[in-house]
């Protein structure tokens, strides 16, 4: 049980390290074990230090950098064990301009082997998008939806224009 | 395998018969605030989670039937159904297409509520359902279903809660 | 002491279900005590009803409406116990482009009278501002800022072709 | 009365002397993640709030000495300083402006600190600076700051601790 979980956690740990330098822009991170000898007993540590800054503990990183680490965490234990579908929720919300375009470029790569669907509200996430689903809601309290297949393939109509954002 | 359509009837805001139709590769659902587009996550996750605990912001299950929105009446049963690719027979049933239904009506005292599953418009016992998906590794326990504030749930958490996260994947 | 509580209920609760029908355009909302003859034994509860919408739990609202609720609440509080200045960091995160709007409108009517400084990543919240403060960091890891006050009397330049955003 | 500067000596990811000039009405802070602006929100909560619990992310208050950054050594005190403009003597100060400073520094032996307060420069007891910024009304534990984050803790409280909030106004 315990060599089980020692296996999981390395395979994690190395997703976690090459996924945190990809959407930091090349800063590192690892996952450390409290209790090295007995894991079980004790947590899991996240240690990060964004490009060009020292080592700070998690709770003194930036908003938009936790939510930065927190999503690498999970995109981590994605990649241990793919799924042929993905739905992510407003995963960019904290996220500058430039964070989010590399989550969403991050995503782009992904979806060549798998079907990714996020909810965003950002315009960065929009344009990395292969297809838009527009959600409206009506004055009665009914939702719309309207769907824009390829919008790679559309030239000069930039997705939101046409959705009003 | 990919999912190819939902298609929502009086779920949450969705009051009529709506048809989402998805295609492979990556698609972004935007809108304004409260326009329903978590209600199509939650959607989802009530066809694929029938056994989780994973909160569909719905006190009840009867919650998530179409409320009548400003001036409809409440409708009595709301039904959500995903539409899956399924030519490489990933979900283990012989058909190029899978449908997975779920239905909820609520009951005449409007007490309680019935919940129905149908796999390609059959009727299907929870255990059933529940074995298909865990299968077919599409079950909504998984990591592959970030929801609204998950992130800050993770930001938040103590050490000992991150390693159990661990722990549940052994 | 019961009978202080409840007059700082009204007030709040009157400030509460104005500025809620304000920020959300024509919604509304309330605070309720849970027990209404001996309220120090129950909790508050917020309901909202946001425009053409039906009234629904707290809990069922969209993530972009519980905050616009959340951030009602404070600003009820803050009109009972006025300050000479107000410090607001990211309020608008989880609002899409309308409602931050309408929150930095407000902010902006309210400065006429205090004194605000609102850190946001958002658009339509520094254009509705009258100084920017752009923050960047250099690559060793320390902080540059950079002042643009009266930015209403630049008649071309938008303040975000300045900072890069 | 209103904010016309902030200076920052080794505060944060403040390493030189920075003032910060402010106006009045509405400014607004921008800027990419992990830049720096929840810091300077912090150098206020640093100089308004020394008995409060309210959080400055630092573990310790040595955590706000400057680092060091990528390559430079690490600081070993740290300043802040807010200037009031007082012409309405909000601040019961008989002066236009009105400077409050608080200073920390680390310890020989890197173990603890020592925790200054100064008003216009001279050396002030935390229960007279205390005093000060209550009568002032500028203490930091009002509603008139809002954090990153205080939204979605409003959002998920109880409503025993929604009704707490009113009790302590009261
Ligand atoms: N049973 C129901 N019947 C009708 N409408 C409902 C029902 N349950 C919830 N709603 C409505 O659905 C809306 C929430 O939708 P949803 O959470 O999908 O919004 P959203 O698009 O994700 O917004 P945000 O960007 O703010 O997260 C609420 O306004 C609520 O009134
Ligand atoms: N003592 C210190 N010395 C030097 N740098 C520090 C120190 N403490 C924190 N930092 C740095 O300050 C940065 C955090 O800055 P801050 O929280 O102000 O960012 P922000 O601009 O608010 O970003 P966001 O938009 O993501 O909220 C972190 O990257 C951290 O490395
Ligand atoms: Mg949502
Ligand atoms: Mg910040």
């Amino acid at each position: 049980k315990k060599v089980g979980f020692q296996r999981i956690f390395g395979a994690i740990n190395e997703n976690f390290t090459k996924i945190f330098s990809e959407l930091s822009g090349g800063g590192e991170a690892e996952l450390l074990l409290e209790n090295e000898e007995d894991p079980l007993s004790g947590g899991l540590i996240i240690k990060a230090r964004p490009k060009d800054k020292k080592f700070v503990r998690m709770e003194a990183l930036s908003g938009g950098e936790k939510s930065l680490t927190a999503l690498s965490f999970i995109f981590a234990i994605q990649a241990y064990q793919p799924s042929p579908f993905y739905l992510l929720d407003e995963v960019d919300m904290f996220l500058d301009g430039v964070n989010a375009e590399n989550v969403s470029r991050a995503v782009g790569r992904s979806s060549k082997n798998a079907q990714f669907i996020q909810i965003s509200l950002r315009k960065v996430t929009l344009k990395e998008a292969d297809h838009i689903i527009g959600v409206t809601m009506q004055r009665e309290g009914i939702t719309d939806i309207v769907m824009k297949p390829n919008i790679g393939d559309i030239p000069d109509t930039p997705p939101e224009t046409e959705l009003k954002l | 395998m990919h999912l190819k359509e939902i298609e929502l009837d009086n779920f949450k805001s969705f009051s009529r018969k709506t048809k989402i139709p998805l295609l492979e590769g990556y698609t972004a659902i935007t809108g304004p605030n409260g326009a329903g587009k978590s209600n199509i996550s939650d959607a989802i996750l009530f066809v694929l989670g029938p056994k989780s605990s994973r909160v569909i912001r719905a006190g009840r299950l009867t919650d998530l039937v179409f409320n009548g929105g400003k001036e409809k009446r409440p409708a009595k049963e709301c039904k959500a159904s995903l539409i899956f690719d399924n030519s490489d027979r990933l979900i283990p049933i012989d058909t190029n297409e899978v449908k997975l239904t779920r239905l909820v009506r609520i009951s005449d005292n409007a007490e309680g509520y019935y919940s129905y599953f149908y796999v390609n418009d059959k009727k299907s016992s929870l255990g059933e359902f529940d074995n298909l998906l865990a299968n077919a590794r599409i079950s909504a326990d998984g990591y592959n279903f970030v929801q609204q504030g998950d992130i800050t749930r993770i930001v938040e958490m103590t050490n000992l809660e991150r390693r159990r996260i661990l722990d549940d994947i052994a």
